[in-house]
């Protein structure tokens, strides 16, 4: 039965997507079915497959959330055997406001998706740089929550107030939502900063922490421009021997859950 | 009279925090009287600035916003002559929720700080890596917005959003918001992408966007630990000469509106 897992982080630009396109890729390559659902109406992860919004209008997770179209009709083949991809666009945007005053809006995205598990081992859910409607219905729909954490000062301040978030929606919304795990990533070796920000969630966060870490790279940083995930991109880089290595280390802690 | 300018821009981690801080000191260096007000909940513009949240409880934009402080009680002095701040702790993400259904809710913001003006040059907002009820407040209070943009890719996809939003502002609820400029941030000239992507926005935005471009540069994302603008925190570097160059165009523009 599929695994359901938000990727998340209010601080904006900390590598979510990028984790959501890489590690779901590493995982399709490991013999895993896939399904990647951008919850951002940035669509950063959907452009970052190479699907453009003009190619997918009217056919993206907005419509399947307003109920007009199916998730069957929506979800995309991607260029890898094992993945696939559940589109959005800006009109996703629009969704939060018009849901704002209905009952049960924290919950819309997970009846949307509960028919998807069957077919997938995991899925993951993109979600926006903020704490909203977006993102509280993207706990709902999940299981757990993965937070990766750039190695930069400002990203340490955020940590304690989206725990608290993920806390509030156990508490009132949503029980069984735990941390999946935390990535730190853009980790540049040739700063001090780096390694602070690193040890002090290492302090904090030991066990929840990722061994593998995701350095800064310029490839992983131009990989989205080709359309493509960082192991196709640049297979033999450092920024793809990183996603693996997580993926290695995501799978084998499923099973010591 | 001073002109107050929200920076903003949807997609996170593009610099605007950054650029509000340094943009700011640079011009209080250069004489000119500044206020920075901190609208993201993250409250990042406050510990980049030394003041952390503890500090601040109880006294912060949103007991302005909420009518239970005087903003002439909660600004605060900085290190740096002609810059004050007005700082913000995670309060404020519950207040977009509390202001939701309330009548003239895009306007609270301005209500609040039109008696500021005359005391400062330059009022500068920072705002959230969202276009939600904070951001909408931050346009309605201002004459402008600064947008920077990342030079990398996903960077791009961003910007027909963000200005769609403006206009959208700009006809329902603010007609003389307009764009105050364009900003290029973090370019590295390692690489081809930020060529590209600066290239791209020179040809569709070439006269509204700075000729002073930000590069990366590691003492940027190292000054807020230590709650230090770059033109205090590596005088010298190459950080701090960039954003002294962009006060000194920033103002230029103004006499030729
Ligand atoms: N390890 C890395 N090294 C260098 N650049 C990276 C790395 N990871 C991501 N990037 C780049 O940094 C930027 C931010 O990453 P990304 O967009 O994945 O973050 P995000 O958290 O999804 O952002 P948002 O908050 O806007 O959704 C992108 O331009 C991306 O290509
Ligand atoms: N020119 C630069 N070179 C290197 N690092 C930078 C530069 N500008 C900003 N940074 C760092 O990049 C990160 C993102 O910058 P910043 O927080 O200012 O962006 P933001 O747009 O305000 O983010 P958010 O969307 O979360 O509000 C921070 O860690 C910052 O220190
Ligand atoms: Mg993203
Ligand atoms: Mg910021």
């Amino acid at each position: 039965m599929g695994k359901v897992i938000a990727i998340s982080n209010q601080k904006g630009g900390v590598g979510k997507t990028t984790t959501l396109i890489n590690l779901g890729y590493e995982l399709s390559k490991l013999g895993k079915k896939v399904l990647l659902i951008d919850g951002d109406p940035q669509a950063n992860c959907s452009s970052g497959l190479g699907v453009q919004s003009a190619d997918i209008s009217g056919s993206t997770l907005y419509e399947i959330l307003i109920n007009k179209k199916t998730a069957a009709k929506v979800i995309l083949e991607t260029a890898y055997p094992n993945m696939w991809l559940l589109p959005s666009n800006s009109n996703l945007s629009g969704w939060q406001v018009e849901i704002a005053a209905m009952p049960k809006r924290e919950y819309f995205m997970a009846s949307a998706i509960k028919n998807l598990k069957a077919q997938y081992d995991f899925i993951f859910i993109d979600t926006p740089p903020s704490l909203g409607l977006l993102t509280i219905n993207a706990f709902n729909a999940s299981e757990s929550v993965l937070i990766p954490i750039q190695c930069e000062y400002y990203a340490l301040e955020g940590i304690s107030q989206l725990l608290k978030t993920m806390r509030l929606v156990k508490e009132r919304l949503h029980p069984s939502l735990h941390l999946e795990g935390i990535l730190l990533t853009m980790y540049d070796i040739r700063t001090k900063l780096s390694k602070e920000v690193a040890d002090a969630v290492l302090r904090n966060f030991k066990h929840k922490t990722y061994t593998s870490i995701i350095p800064r790279s310029v490839k992983l940083s131009e990989a989205p421009s080709h359309g493509k995930p960082i192991g196709v991109y640049d297979e033999t880089g450092l920024g793809a021997k990183s996603y693996k290595l997580l993926g290695a280390e995501f799978l084998s802690r499923q099973s010591v859950a």
